[in-house]
């Protein structure tokens, strides 16, 4: 499903050069639970960015379902990240004059999904991740962990196959915590891929495999 | 050094109200190390802001060092926000177009500090917590737990007598959140006082009492 062969991303600030991965080389089968856990610092959002296809690498190839990333159009590229991935951001990205529930309707606008039935998937969505009651805040009418929950039901709204997930339960307590990973754990179960940027070892213990980061490379 | 009387915070929102505090009281005494928990939503945020100054309760007191903080002016608080409290925020609150280094210099401007000793300082506390390396990148430039760490040292650059720091280890690996622990344990030994608002318990262990909020109340 994915496939990354050594990978680079140099940053070029002035004269500095910084080396956020330095060949860095996965592959990601489709149904596979996958935790990338590593220092601050080392490279792990920004290899997310990569297979989930917002970012090109500076160096190396990236293959998304077979087919080398850079080939695509920007057209084909928005339809794949639309329809295929749903992606957690560590800092959320939310949009802060929508609402919550327009927040996670936004990705089926793009798909053509009508208005009403936006609306009701994004509401069961919300549902799910426990913000029934907070669906017409906007981002800063929202505590931390609910605007990350925010992001999440926003991730899953398109019924993507694959869930990148960036620190999901970094803003969260224990319980809300273990409940946002029964939901990744049921996906995983129907037959999704689902990759987690995770600090905390009981969360990367929901998955099957773990890829560990140091100063942009992987390390066994 | 802290004395909440009672405090109700409450959001209107159309015919709507959102009760974050429902009725909080609690005293902090100097040289406190304190702990706040409680589930996503629960007001410890909403708590952390009045008890720092920076919000003002719907109903009831709030006394910061015997004076209801209500009668000081605008002025007097800023004054006392910049000199006596540092306050690590949730979501960070960066400036996106300054620099790691200028964040952190910036309480040192409004406390009159002059411009070499300004980035002197703010370049000792950045090597403190390990940024040595990032002082000219700017937030977006940097990785999620690098910005809360630039939040961290901004908090602490003043000097100030208390630092609230609201989940300063969120975005953190075990062990580099364990290096921030040790700065604000030996700040604690040297006679701070620290309210830290957190998720993990390992944490929550470095305090000596920990407060639970559910619901906007405290619970025993
Ligand atoms: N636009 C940029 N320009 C320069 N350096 C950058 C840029 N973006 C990221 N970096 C640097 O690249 C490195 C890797 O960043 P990345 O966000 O991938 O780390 P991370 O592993 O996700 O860390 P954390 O656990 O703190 O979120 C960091 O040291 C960061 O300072
Ligand atoms: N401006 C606002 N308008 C309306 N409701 C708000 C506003 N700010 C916060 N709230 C609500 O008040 C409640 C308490 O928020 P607060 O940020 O204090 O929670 P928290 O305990 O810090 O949660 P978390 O652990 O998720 O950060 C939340 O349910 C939130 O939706
Ligand atoms: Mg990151
Ligand atoms: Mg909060």
């Amino acid at each position: 499903l994915c496939l990354a062969k050594d990978i680079y991303k140099i940053y070029t600030m002035g004269k500095v050069e910084v080396e956020a991965l330095r060949g860095v080389s996965l592959e990601i089968e489709a149904n596979e639970y996958i935790s990338i856990m590593g220092p601050s610092g080392s490279g792990k959002s920004t290899l997310m960015h990569i297979l989930g296809c917002l970012d090109t690498p500076t160096r190396g190839e990236y293959y998304f379902e077979g087919k080398k990333v850079s080939d695509y159009t920007d057209a084909e590229l928005a339809r794949i990240r639309n329809r295929y991935i749903g992606f957690v951001f560590q800092n959320f990205n939310l949009l802060p004059r929508l609402s919550a529930l327009e927040n996670v309707a936004l990705p089926l606008i793009y798909a053509g999904v009508k208005k009403k039935e936006r609306l009701e998937l994004a509401e069961m969505m919300l549902k799910k991740v426990g913000l029934a009651e907070r669906m017409r805040h906007r981002p800063n009418e929202l505590s931390g962990g609910e605007c990350q929950r925010v992001a999440i039901a926003r991730a899953l709204v398109n019924n993507p196959k694959i869930i990148f997930a960036d620190e999901p339960t970094g803003n969260l307590d224990t319980k809300t915590g273990s409940e946002i990973m029964e939901i990744f754990d049921r996906l995983h179960s129907e037959g999704r891929t689902i990759v987690l940027v995770t600090h905390d070892s009981n969360i990367a213990q929901h998955a099957k495999r773990v890829i560990r980061l140091i100063d942009g490379k992987i390390v066994e």
